[in-house]
C-alpha cells in the first residue's frame, strides 16, 4: 500500500492479486475481500489491516497446540504426501519433546522408500532418542504394532511414528495408512492422540484435496505447514482453515532441529504482505 | 469441466450475431477462474486471457453457431501453443561423457527422477553413471546407492563429508576413464532464496558444462512456480523441466506457469514412485488436464 492514497477498486484488485498470489485461492480470497468491503475501510492502509484481521480470524480457531495424552504415552502419527517433509518434520519434534524432557520413542513405519529407515535413524541418533524398525519391505503395521507395546512397557512419554509419503489419490495406500491408525487404536486407548498432515508451503490448490482426502481416511487432527522459509506463502492453510475447520499447529521453516515453531495466525496472515 | 462452464455462460445467448461484450467478459471470466483453480500464476493467467480476448472477440467466434465449443476450443489451441513440442529428447554432449544435472527445491523427486533417467537412458543403449552430490540430506547418498543397487546401474560417490563441487568435478574424470558416456548428477534440494547454495550449482555448472541441467518440479507447486522457474532459471540457464507427481490429481498449472515465463521445454513427467514411471511429455495431455 506504499504510494496508495486511497481506496478505489484498482486496490482492492491488488490486494486480491496478493492474496491469490499467496495460493489463499479465488474461493477464500473473494469471501475475504468481500467481508472487508462490508468494513468500508477508508485508507489504504486501514484497508489491508482489515485482511490481515480476517485472515487473522479464520486462523484463529483452528490455532492449537499438540494433543498429548495427560497420564499415558502420547502418539503422533505423521502423514502426508510425498516429499513434503515429515520425516524431517519428525526428528524437529523429537529434539522439541527431549528438550522438554520427554521420553521419546520413534518408529520407521516408512517401510517402502530407498534409505526412508536409515534416514530416520541418522535422525534418531542425532537427537539421541530409540528407534523402532523392521528390515525394508515389513508391514507398517507390524512396526507400529512394537512401537506400541515397547512404550506400553517402558511407559514412554511420547511415540511417534514416520509413515510413507503417498498420493492422497491412491486408494490402497490410503487403506494401508488406515491400517497404520487401527493398529495404534487398538493397542492403545486413545491412541493416535495426534495425526499430524504435513503439508509443503509451495503447494497450490491440491493442498485442499490432500487435507480432505487424508482426513477423511485417517482423521487428521492438525496440520503443520513446511518449508516456510523458501519464497511460498503456503495461503493454502486459510483455504484449508476456511473450509474444514483443521488446525495449524507448527510451522517448518527449514532442515535443522531448531526450524520448528509454533503456528501463530496473527504473524501467518501479516507475513502474507511482506 | 471449462467446457461444462462455457456452455452454461452461452446457454444463456438466445440472438445470434456479435456477442455482447458483457458474454466476452463472463466467459473470460469463466476462463481465468479455471486456471487460477488449477495453480496457473496469476500473472500469467493475466497474459493468457489478454491472447484469449484477441481471439474471442474476432470472427471465429462471432460467427460460430456454437460459440462455447469454439472458446474452448481457443483455449485449448493455445494452451498447446504454449505448452510447446512433445519431446523427451536430451542434449548430448559434443565429446565426452554428457552431464545430465538435475536440480530443485526441497522434496520435489530429483533422487527419484535421476534413477528413473538412468534406467531410462540405459534401455537406450547408453551407458550413464549417477552421481551422488548431495552431502546434505541424511542419507541421501544411500538413497541413490539403494537406487541404483536395484537397477544394477552404477553410482558414483565420495561419501558425505566430500563437497558437492568435488564429488561432481572427479564424476567426470571417473566417467571419462571408465567409459561411461552419461553422468547423472543428483544434488540437494535448495530454496532460491540461499544465495550460497544457488552459486554452489552455479560452480558445478562451471566445472562440468552440463548438456542439460533440469529443474525437477513438483506438479502440485502453486503460485511459487513462476518465482522458482524464474530464479533457477537466472542462476544456471536450465535447458529443461521434469515435471513429477503426475499421478495425483494437481491439475499441474505449474507448467503453464513455467512455459510461459522461462520458454524453457518439459522434457518428462514422473507419473510415480517406481523406477518405471517416467514418461515423455505429452503438450495436448497436459492442456486437458489444467483445463480439467
Ligand atoms: N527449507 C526447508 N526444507 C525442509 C523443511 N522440512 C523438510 N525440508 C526438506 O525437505 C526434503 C524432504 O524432507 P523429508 O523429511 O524427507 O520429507 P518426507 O515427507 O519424509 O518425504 P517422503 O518420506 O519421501 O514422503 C528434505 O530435503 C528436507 O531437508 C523446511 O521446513 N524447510
Ligand atoms: N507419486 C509419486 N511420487 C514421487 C514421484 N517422484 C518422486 N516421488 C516421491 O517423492 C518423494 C521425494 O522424492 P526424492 O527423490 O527423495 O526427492 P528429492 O528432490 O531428491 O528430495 P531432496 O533431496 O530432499 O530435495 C519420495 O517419496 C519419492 O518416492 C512421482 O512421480 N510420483
Ligand atoms: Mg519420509
Ligand atoms: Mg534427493
Amino acid at each position: 500500500t506504499i504510494g496508495r492514497t486511497k481506496v478505489d477498486e484498482e486496490l482492492y484488485q491488488e490486494m486480491e492479486d496478493i492474496l491469490i498470489g499467496a495460493d489463499v485461492g479465488v474461493t477464500t480470497t473473494l469471501k475475504i475481500i468481500e467481508q472487508v468491503r462490508e468494513k468500508r475501510p477508508q485508507e489504504p492502509t486501514q484497508l489491508k489491516d482489515f485482511i490481515v484481521e480476517e485472515i487473522s480470524l479464520i486462523l484463529k480457531h483452528e490455532e492449537g497446540k499438540l494433543n498429548m495424552s495427560e497420564e499415558s504415552p502420547t502418539v503422533i502419527m505423521v502423514v502426508g504426501v510425498n516429499g513434503t517433509g515429515k520425516t524431517t518434520t519428525i526428528a524437529k519434534l523429537a529434539a522439541r519433546f527431549k528438550a522438554e524432557g520427554k521420553s521419546v520413542l520413534l518408529a520407521a513405519a516408512d517401510t517402502f522408500r530407498a534409505a526412508a529407515i536409515e534416514q530416520l535413524e541418522i535422525w534418531a541418533n542425532r537427537v539421541n532418542v530409540s528407534l523402532i524398525k523392521h528390515q525394508p519391505g515389513a508391514d507398517p503395521g507390524a512396526v507400529t504394532y512394537d512401537a506400541i507395546q515397547s512404550i506400553k512397557a517402558r511407559n514412554t512419554d511420547v511415540l511417534i511414528v514416520d509413515t510413507a509419503g503417498r498420493l492422497h489419490t491412491k486408494s490402497n495406500l490410503m487403506n494401508e495408512l488406515a491400517k497404520v491408525r487401527r493398529v495404534c487404536q487398538a493397542q492403545l486407548p486413545g491412541a493416535p492422540h495426534e495425526v499430524l498432515l504435513i503439508l509443503d508451503a509451495t503447494c497450490g490448490q491440491n493442498g485442499l484435496l490432500q487435507a480432505k482426502q487424508f482426513t477423511e481416511t485417517v482423521g487428521v487432527t492438525g496440520l503443520a505447514l513446511t518449508k516456510l522459509d523458501g519464497t511460498a506463502k503456503g495461503g493454502i492453510v486459510i483455504a484449508i482453515s476456511d473450509q474444514l475447520s483443521l488446525p495449524v499447529k507448527l510451522i517448518g521453516c527449514g532442515e535443522t532441529l531448531e526450524d520448528l515453531i509454533d503456528f501463530s495466525g496473527a504473524d501467518f496472515s501479516r507475513a502474507l504482505f511482506e | 469441466s471449462l467446457s461444462e462452464k462455457l456452455s452454461a455462460v452461452f446457454k444463456n445467448l438466445r440472438r445470434k450475431g456479435k456477442l455482447s461484450a458483457k458474454d466476452i467478459a463472463l466467459t473470460l471470466r469463466e476462463i481465468r477462474l479455471a486456471l487460477l483453480e488449477a495453480d496457473v500464476n496469476f500473472k500469467v493467467v493475466k497474459e493468457f486471457i489478454r491472447r484469449i480476448k484477441e481471439r474471442a472477440e474476432g470472427k471465429e467466434v462471432l460467427e460460430s453457431l456454437t460459440p462455447a465449443q469454439q472458446v474452448v476450443k481457443i483455449v485449448h489451441e493455445e494452451l498447446i501453443g504454449i505448452m510447446g513440442e512433445s519431446s523427451n529428447q536430451l542434449e548430448r554432449a559434443a565429446q565426452g561423457p554428457t552431464v545430465i544435472m538435475l536440480v530443485g527445491l526441497q522434496g520435489s523427486g530429483k533422487t527419484t527422477t535421476v534413477a528413473k533417467l538412468a534406467k531410462h537412458l540405459s534401455g537406450n543403449g547408453q551407458n550413464p553413471l549417477m552421481v551422488a552430490a548431495d552431502t546434505y540430506r541424511p542419507a541421501a547418498i544411500h538413497q541413490l546407492n539403494v537406487l541404483g543397487e536395484n537397477l544394477k546401474l552404477p553410482v558414483f560417490d565420495m561419501g558425505a563429508e566430500a563437497d558437492p563441487v568435488d564429488i561432481v568435478n572427479a564424476s567426470v574424470s571417473r566417467a571419462k576413464s571408465a567409459n561411461y558416456d552419461t553422468i547423472i548428477l543428483d544434488t540437494a534440494g535448495r530454496l532460491t532464496c540461499d544465495t550460497e547454495m544457488m552459486a554452489e550449482l552455479s560452480r558445478m555448472k562451471e566445472k562440468t558444462s552440463p548438456a542439460e541441467i533440469l529443474l525437477v518440479l513438483d506438479a502440485m507447486t502453486g503460485q511459487d512456480a513462476v518465482n522458482t522457474a524464474e530464479a533457477f532459471h537466472r542462476e544456471l540457464n536450465i535447458s529443461g523441466v521434469i515435471l513429477t507427481k503426475l499421478d495425483g490429481d494437481a491439475r499441474g498449472g505449474a507448467a503453464l506457469s513455467i512455459r510461459m515465463v522461462t520458454g524453457c521445454p518439459i522434457k518428462f513427467v514422473g507419473v510415480g514412485e517406481k523406477i518405471e514411471a517416467l514418461e515423455p511429455f505429452y503438450p495436448d495431455r497436459m492442456a486437458g488436464r489444467i483445463l480439467g
